[in-house]
């Protein structure tokens, strides 16, 4: 495993513990959108069906549970925690989220590495993770509020499939790794997201602001 | 092989 692949998944995992630090601490939910959430439950529980069929090593799997768990129980924890689904931003939350779901399934029946089941669900899941994040920049940009805890989320989110592209290049680049181009364009998409919502991050904290993005 | 390669990542 490379330098970037290993940065890229524990900011991965920072975003989530991040997350649940709000949750936990500040028992509040607030600025953070459900709709996004259950996306990457779906995400994870289609990506990682494997979990049980293939062993791949044993950081491997110990990180399919983490992210298994954390994206299961952060659902838990906005819809029926009694004191943090209070704090949901529900009017704000509008994204028809279901709407990102059939064409992700549509296009991952008609462009797949190989017609299979498991690498169908696969591929769906990679292109649903691109899209995911939608709901969530829809919100923020809805908030005149956005805490650090929410910023630095959504930030180190943007961050870890950033350092996937890199990780990419080095494996194609330094391993000889095949072509890859279904991962590597949803994870340019993914990126490209964030971009706005990166420069107003970086802008915010350079000027030691708080950070508002422009509705 | 090559299956094993694509989905080794998270």
């Amino acid at each position: 495993m490379n330098v970037f692949r290993l940065a890229g998944d524990m900011t991965h995992l920072l975003s989530i513990m991040v997350l649940l630090l709000k949750i936990h601490s500040m028992k509040s939910c607030a600025g953070i959108s459900l709709k996004t959430q259950e996306l990457y439950v779906l995400v994870f529980a289609t990506r990682y069906l494997d979990i049980f069929t293939t062993y791949f090593s044993f950081y491997n799997t110990v990180m399919k549970i983490v992210f298994l768990v954390t994206s299961f129980s952060i659902v838990w924890y906005m819809r029926h925690h009694k004191v943090v689904r209070q704090t949901y931003d529900r009017d704000q939350d509008t994204f028809r989220h279901h709407l990102l779901v059939i064409p992700c399934f549509l296009l991952a029946l008609l462009i797949n590495h190989r017609f299979t089941v498991r690498e169908v669900l696969w591929t769906f899941s990679l292109y649903l993770e691109a899209v995911a994040i939608l709901p969530q920049l829809v919100l923020l940009q809805r908030s005149r509020n956005i805490d650090n805890l929410t910023g630095n989320y959504v930030f180190f989110l943007g961050a870890y499939r950033g350092l996937y592209l890199f990780n990419w290049i080095y494996r194609y680049m330094a391993e000889k790794s095949q072509l890859r181009w279904i991962p590597w364009i949803s994870g340019l998409v993914q990126t490209a997201l964030y971009a706005d919502f990166f420069y107003y991050y970086i802008k915010s904290w350079k000027k030691r602001e708080k950070l508002q993005l422009p509705a | 092989e090559e299956d094993k390669e694509e989905h080794d990542e998270l």
